[in-house]
């Protein structure tokens, strides 16, 4: 038995729209820690990691770990049914292959289930080992977002690099080449606002912008959003979600072969 | 010339 009552229903809708065009099947994950997913993109490039702990639903029951498999695609259907001021309720029983949702205006004069067929997917887990990064940026992710639709009209990859100077952002094309740097800045009036460079080492790496561009679609979830690059390793981009948990992308770098 | 690396040369199955 599983039901999970989030109040701000809007979060589950946004989260949907964050990974839907990353990831097309998924197991969500359900235990006594929290709904969470881990799923590669198709081509293993990409990882998405989500938590929302279970503190952050106003009512949270799930009996025993349960994996459950769903199209992303036909969740987000489902949950654009779902008003954004809604509060959505995640209902399961043992041994079934359906999970229904359910959406209730905040005035509770309107009430709708929506019934999803689950799907059985093979998917491995990852480890991710804690690591040590070189560098850690934290921005606007409105900004971020900004940043990676420009450059993408003009190259197909980003080579990101921390100095003391700040963060750069590059890239180049067939019509020419662009360079972005933001220095750290916390003399601002909000601290969403702020940039926060923290460099252990210098770091530069390459990614593909297309996957960024992905990433990005996750801005509304989060004011901020904390990019963090060692060399060799996966960047993370992480877009934290209010009092419950994370969307957290991985993509790999591209390397010197 | 780069290539794109894949996850699992990071991150092992587990």
């Amino acid at each position: 038995m599983l039901e999970l009552r989030l109040v701000q229903g809007s979060l589950l809708k946004k989260v949907l729209e964050a990974i839907k065009d990353l990831v097309t099947d998924a197991n969500f994950d359900c235990s006594a820690t929290g709904f969470s997913l881990q799923a590669m993109d198709s081509s293993h490039v990409a990882l998405v990691a989500l938590l929302l702990r279970s503190e952050g639903f106003e009512h949270y029951r799930c009996d025993r770990n349960i994996s459950m498999g769903m199209n992303l695609n036909n969740m987000s259907k489902m949950l654009k049914c779902a008003g954004n001021d809604d509060i959505i309720t995640i209902k399961g029983d043992d041994g079934s292959d359906t999970i229904t949702f359910m959406f209730e205006s905040p005035t509770q004069d309107k009430i709708a289930d929506f019934e999803m067929k689950l799907m059985d997917i093979d998917s491995e887990h990852l480890g991710i080992p804690e690591a040590e990064y070189h560098a850690i940026v934290r921005m606007p992710s409105a900004e971020f977002s900004r940043i990676c639709k420009d450059l993408s009209s003009i190259g197909d990859t980003v080579v990101i690099s921390v100095t003391k100077e700040g963060v750069k952002f590059s890239t180049r094309g067939d019509i020419g080449a662009a360079n972005i740097v933001l220095r750290q800045n916390t003399t601002v009036d909000k601290p969403e606002e702020a940039t926060i460079i923290e460099m252990n080492e210098p770091v530069s790496l390459t990614f593909a912008l297309r996957y960024m561009n992905s990433f990005t679609k996750a801005t509304p979830l989060s004011s901020m959003v904390t990019i963090s690059l060692s060399s060799e390793l996966p960047v993370v981009v992480e877009y934290k979600i209010a009092e419950m948990g994370y969307v957290r992308f991985y993509l790999a770098p591209k390397i010197e072969e | 010339l780069k290539s794109q690396a894949r996850i699992a040369r990071f991150f092992r199955y587990s």
